[in-house]
C-alpha cells in the first residue's frame, strides 16, 4: 500500500537548518497495523505528514527530495497540493496530534464534515455520526464547541472524525496521549477492529502498552528507522 | 497553603448545564506534592483553573458559589479579575494541557517572559533561561516558533516556562503527555528536585506512573473527589 523511498525532509528558519527525516525507506501492506515510536523530536509526526500528503518530502534548495512515495502503486511525491488533497480526502483518516479542531463546528458538526465531503445522504450520515458518538462516549456533549470540551474529549472527537469514513489508510498521531488508560482503551479497541476489518493503520506512539495493540513496531532516532520489532500481543 | 471548601463549578450552554465541580473541599500544605487523577471529562482541568485563579468557581445564576478559596490564608473566590492575576503572576507557574504558547514569541522569549514581568536583570535572564533550556534539552530550537517544534518540545517549553520564576505554587495539567518515558522522566525529576526545595506541586495526570512520583494521589469522578491515597515511592 505505502512504499517510501530514500525520503528526506529538511526544515530550514533563518539560523539553522535541520534534517527531520534522512533518507527514510520503508514499505507497509495493506491492512498492517504499524506503530512507529521514538524519542520527541526525532521526526515521528513529520514522516506522518509526509505519509499522509500533507508535506511534500523534500531537501533544502532541491525541488523533489530525489525519494519516491508510491501510495497504492502511484508515484505521489511530485503531486500539487490539489493533487494530494484529492488522493487524501478520498483515502486517509488523519488524527492529530494537537487534535486540529474547527472552532465554529460543533462535536456532531466536526464528526459528519468528511461525510459530508464524500456526498453521503443526511439521514445515513446523522445516523452514523451518532452511533460513533455513543462509541467513543461524547453523546452528552454532541452540540458543544471545542472549546468547551475537556483535552480528552477534544481527542476523542479528533479520533471520530478520522474514523467516520472507515477510509483504507488512518495516520493517527498519539491518538490516547490525553486520556486515562480507560478511555485509552476504548480507543485501540475502535483502532483493532478497523483493523480487523481490513484498514491498514499507522499510529504515531510513545505508549508501549498501545504500541503493543500493533503488528510491528518501527523506531525512528534523528530522522531515521533505526530498528523494527515484531508486536502482536495475540 | 490552599484551603477549598465546597466550591463548585457550573458551565452553562444553550441547551446543557454540566456541573464540572461539584461542591469540592480539598486542603493542600506548603511543600506538598499531590496528583490528581480520574477519567477524562471528570473535572480535573477545571479544579486546576480554579487553583489558578484562572477561573472563578460559580454555580449558574448565583454570585459566589457559596464555597470558599483560601490561598495562603486569604480569601480570593471572589476576588476580581486584576487581584487574581496579581496573585497568580506573584505564586503561580502553570503548565496548561494544551501549552498555551505564544505564536510569536521564540522559545527563547517565552521562557523568558515571566522573569522580565519580575522585572529581573537582563544578563541574570540570560543565564536563567539558557541553563534551563539545556536542562530540558531544547537549545538546539532556541530560536524556534511554537509552529517549528514537535509536539513534545512544545511541552518542555510550557515546563520550562512555568519553572523558571521558582514560584511558591505549580499547577501542571498532564505535563508529560506528549513526551516519550526518558523525557517524560527529566520533567518529572525537575519537578521532584523543585518540590525537595519547597515548591507545593499539583499535577493532573493520566499516568499512575507519573504519579508515583508525587506523596498523595487525589481521585476525582464526576466533579466530585472519591478518595485519596498516599504515594511515595520512596
Ligand atoms: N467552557 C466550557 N463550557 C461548557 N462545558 C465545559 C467547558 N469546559 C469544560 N466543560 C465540561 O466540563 C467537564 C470537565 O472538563 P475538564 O476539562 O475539567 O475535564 P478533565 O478531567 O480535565 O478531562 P481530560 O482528562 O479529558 O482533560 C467536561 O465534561 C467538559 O465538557
Ligand atoms: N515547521 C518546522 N520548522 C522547523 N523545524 C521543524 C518544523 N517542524 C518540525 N521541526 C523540527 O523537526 C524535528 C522533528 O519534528 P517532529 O514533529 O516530527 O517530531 P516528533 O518525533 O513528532 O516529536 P514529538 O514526539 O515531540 O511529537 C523537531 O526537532 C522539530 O523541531
Ligand atoms: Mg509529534
Ligand atoms: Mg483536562
Amino acid at each position: 500500500m505505502i512504499k517510501l523511498n530514500k525520503i528526506s525532509k529538511v526544515y530550514r528558519t533563518d539560523e539553522i537548518e535541520s534534517t527531520a527525516l534522512n533518507e527514510v525507506s520503508l514499505e507497509i501492506g495493506k491492512g498492517e497495523f504499524v506503530s512507529i515510536m521514538g524519542p520527541s523530536g526525532c521526526g515521528k509526526s513529520t514522516l506522518l505528514n509526509v505519509l499522509g500528503m500533507l508535506d511534500k518530502p523534500e531537501r533544502v534548495g532541491v525541488q523533489s527530495a530525489g525519494g519516491s512515495y508510491k501510495f497504492l502503486d502511484s508515484e505521489v511525491a511530485d503531486l500539487n497540493e490539489k493533487g494530494r488533497s484529492d488522493v487524501r480526502k478520498k483515502n486517509i483518516g488523519f488524527i492529530f496530534q494537537n487534535f486540529n479542531l474547527i472552532d465554529e463546528l460543533t462535536v456532531f458538526e466536526s464528526i459528519e464534515l468528511p461525510l459530508l465531503y464524500n456526498k453521503i445522504g443526511l439521514s445515513e450520515c446523522k445516523q452514523r455520526v451518532n452511533e460513533l458518538i455513543e462509541k467513543i462516549g461524547i453523546s452528552h456533549r454532541a452540540s458543544h464547541y471545542p472549546q468547551q470540551l475537556s483535552g480528552g474529549q477534544q481527542q476523542r472527537v479528533a479520533v471520530a472524525r478520522a474514523l467516520i469514513t472507515k477510509p483504507p489508510l488512518i495516520l493517527a498521531d498519539e491518538p490516547t496521549g490525553n486520556l486515562d488508560s480507560s478511555h485509552g482503551n476504548e480507543v485501540m479497541e475502535l483502532l483493532c477492529q478497523l483493523n480487523e476489518e481490513g484498514t491498514t493503520i499507522i499510529m504515531v506512539t510513545h505508549s508501549s502498552h498501545d504500541a503493543s495493540y500493533s503488528d510491528r513496531i518501527i523506531n525512528l532516532l534523528d530522522g531515521q528507522i533505526v530498528s523494527e520489532k515484531k508486536s502482536k500481543m495475540a
